[in-house]
């Protein structure tokens, strides 16, 4: 475990590095050592181990959202719209949930809805050729929101239990992307009122500070439902995602933990913070 | 900004007469959080903030009568100085072809930064080859292959089912025989802590030896910019680094902390989607970005 086995100045010290470091961010670090500090003053907390515990319960409350199961539609068509910035791992990760609701019997559909990226459209065709799931596109370079008409007036003939939509990365910073995606969410609501069911913010866990920033640009865009934590594989602890639960109140949904279809798992508050204090 | 919180400092520095180094540690606090909250790693800001202390005394600018604005002078000279290199070109080989391989995390930046360096070479007057050799990622053959044709460059390629130490050696013999002088392999994303990965990257290494490594940073990364790029610089060697989506808002302190514990310089950033949306790296207009 740790060296330290007293709280001392040096334990306090040790803790904002562990913090920072992981990218939890000055603002959120500074908040969980005064309210540590307090826990140890009001429970006479002497152990770090004990402390770590009530550490760990405290955030739990903060990262465990009552809606963090994906809101399924029972009786109709779920569609789910994935966003975010570029290279974030959307396409990998809507691969992932596909193979998870085809898993579960569900009917899949797949939106081919960036229609910018070079080899956008070839890369989700290797997946769901892989995964024999039914595909929309159109040309590259075609309207993206025409993309998403065709696949919702498609998915609903057809009955389709999901239909998930892979859209283009775009920095959040650029306003007419934004809009881009404003504008494909109000084809969704013309042609599926109570959709998107769904729209999730995939983030990178490698991520610093700027992932809140990102989170708060989209959301104010066109209101996310959910997130998707990607590449926990890797050194980076994802902490930022801390301070991005707590002020957009928007739960994680899943984490992405490889490059293989099998590696995604629904956000468990307290084995990511397990990992993050490992 | 940065700025207003020193100035703030100084006002009530300046009313209770001499500074202490107490009242000089207040203003470092301020100059350690705005490198944070930029993504500067923290053992990289407690060094840099021992060197701008060694500076600012020895400057004598606590009684100044502008101490905020010289802070920030300091700062910022200490941040370009650090980040700044004389030499910012690709290494040439002795004799053509010179070999760059881009290597780094997932997406990156690396499939859409070797085009962009392939289509950077060419405006120079040079006959590049891009070479792919990430077999995994699905269609990332054909990314690049779309890639040259937008520019009417070659990609040589032997699918997905051959090892890339054997795709360099057949990219080798291909630029020879059409007179490539400048070969650009694109590499499939890997963690550093993928021995595996790591190993084929080693591998590749030996048997093209490449005058150039070029490790793509997404300016985006946090914390872990350090423990990534240590790795790969004692795994493989980098040379250089490409540093990309700076068209984004991210501050981009990993600029100063890839630097720091690499000591290897930026070439170029990334400022956009499109192929010609490379640029040169600029430190001061890096170090004004950090401090937000
Ligand atoms: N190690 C690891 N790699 C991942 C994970 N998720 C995605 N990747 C990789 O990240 C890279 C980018 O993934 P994509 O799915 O293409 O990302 P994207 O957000 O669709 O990218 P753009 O469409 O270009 O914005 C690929 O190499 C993926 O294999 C993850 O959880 N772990
Ligand atoms: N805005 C912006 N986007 C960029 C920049 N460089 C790359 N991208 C985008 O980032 C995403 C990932 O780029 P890729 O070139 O596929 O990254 P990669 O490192 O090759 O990814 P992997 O091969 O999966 O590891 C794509 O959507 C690119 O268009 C840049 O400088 N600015
Ligand atoms: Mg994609
Ligand atoms: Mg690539």
């Amino acid at each position: 475990f740790r060296l330290r086995d007293v709280i001392d100045d040096d334990f306090w010290d040790e803790l904002e590095e562990i913090l920072l470091t992981a990218d939890v961010g000055m603002d959120t670090t500074e908040y969980i050592i005064e309210e540590m500090k307090e826990a140890v003053d009001e429970h006479y907390i002497e152990q770090p181990s004990h402390l770590y515990e009530v550490m760990k319960d405290k955030l739990s409350e903060i990262m465990e959202k009552e809606n963090s199961d994906m809101i399924m539609n029972e009786d109709g068509l779920t569609i789910i719209l994935v966003v975010g910035v570029n290279g974030t791992g959307k396409t990998t990760s809507i691969a992932k949930m596909a193979n998870r609701y085809m898993q579960e019997g569900k009917k899949v559909i797949i939106a081919a809805a960036d229609t910018f990226r070079a080899a956008a459209i070839e890369q989700l065709e290797v997946w769901t050729r892989k995964l024999d799931i039914e595909i929309i596109k159109h040309k590259e370079g075609s309207d993206p929101s025409a993309v998403v008409y065709d696949a919702v007036v498609a998915s609903l003939a057809r009955r389709a239990d999901v239909l998930i939509i892979d859209t283009a990365g775009r920095l959040h910073s650029k306003v007419n992307l934004m809009n881009e995606l404003q504008k494909i969410r109000k084809v969704i609501k013309r042609n599926c009122p109570e959709g998107p069911h769904e729209t999730l913010l995939v983030l990178d866990a490698t991520n610093g500070q700027n992932a809140l920033v990102q989170a708060k640009t989209f959301q104010k865009a066109i209101d996310i439902t959910g997130i998707v934590l990607t590449k926990l594989d890797g050194t980076a602890r994802g902490g930022i995602i801390i301070a991005i639960v707590h002020d957009l109140n928007v739960p994680v949904k899943f984490i992405g933990v490889g490059e293989g279809v099998y590696d995604l798992r629904p956000f468990d508050a307290r084995n990511f913070l397990d990992a993050l204090f490992a | 900004s940065l700025q207003e919180r020193l100035q703030g400092i100084f006002q009530k520095l300046k009313r209770r007469g001499k500074l202490s180094e107490e009242d000089v540690n207040l203003a470092l606090r301020e100059i350690r959080i705005a490198l944070i909250a930029a993504d500067v790693n923290i053992k990289v800001v407690k060094q840099f903030t021992k060197k701008v202390k060694e500076a600012a005394i020895g400057e004598e600018i606590w009684h100044s009568l502008t101490p905020a604005q010289q802070v920030i002078k300091i700062v910022k000279d200490e941040l370009v100085d650090l980040m700044g290199s004389v030499n910012q070109k690709v290494n040439m080989a002795e004799t053509p072809p010179t070999i760059v391989m881009m290597v780094g995390l997932h997406g990156s930046g690396k499939t859409t930064s070797t085009g962009k360096l392939a289509m950077h070479f060419r405006t120079q007057g040079h006959h590049p080859l891009m070479v792919a050799t990430d077999i995994y990622r699905p269609a990332a053959i054909k990314q690049l292959e779309v890639l040259g044709k937008q520019i009417d460059i070659p990609v040589f390629q032997l699918g997905d089912k051959t090892a890339p130490v054997n795709i360099c050696r057949g990219a080798l013999k291909y630029a020879q025989d059409n007179l490539n002088d400048i070969i650009l392999i694109d590499t499939a994303g890997r963690l550093h802590i993928d021995e595996e990965l790591m190993d084929e990257l080693k591998e590749m290494k030996a048997e093209i030896r490449p005058s150039e490594v070029l490790l793509v940073v997404d300016s985006m990364i946090g914390q872990d910019a350090v423990t990534m790029a240590k790795s790969f610089n004692e795994s493989i060697g980098i040379d250089g680094i490409v540093l990309t989506k700076l068209d984004g808002d991210a501050r981009g302190g990993a600029a100063l902390s890839v630097r720091a514990v690499t000591g290897k310089p930026i070439k170029f950033v990334g400022v956009g989607e499109k192929l010609s949306a490379l640029e040169l790296f600029h430190p001061d207009r890096m170090a004004s970005r950090i401090l937000g």
